[in-house]
């Protein structure tokens, strides 16, 4: 599937913001 | 174990093997769930989501993981 830059922007921002949650989660059960 | 429930940790692990662009579509998804309720699906993917262990791509029904890639 092609995307277009877009897409490919968007998605690299959820991805940004997903890991930030990840990493806030992780920091929480330390 | 990871914390996650086994539906949350199979729906993880479906989503992780999936390689494409746009991730996995929830269609695809629940075809490959059968048998489990699409709302224990849905509420599955929301605790994924604010996790942070998933992320939607093209739209709100395509999903990657954090880790697949």
């Amino acid at each position: 599937v092609c995307l277009t830059e877009e897409q490919k922007r968007k998605i690299e921002e959820n991805r940004q913001r997903a890991l930030a949650r990840r990493a806030e989660r992780l920091a929480v059960q330390k | 174990t990871n914390g996650l429930t086994p539906h949350q940790s199979q729906i993880l692990n479906f989503i992780r093997s999936c390689k494409g662009n746009e991730g996995m579509g929830f269609e695809e998804l629940k075809s490959r769930l059968h048998g489990i309720n699409v709302n224990t699906i849905k509420q599955a993917l929301e605790f994924l989501s604010n996790e942070g262990h998933i992320y939607s791509t093209v739209d709100d029904d395509h999903y990657k993981s954090t880790d697949g890639d």
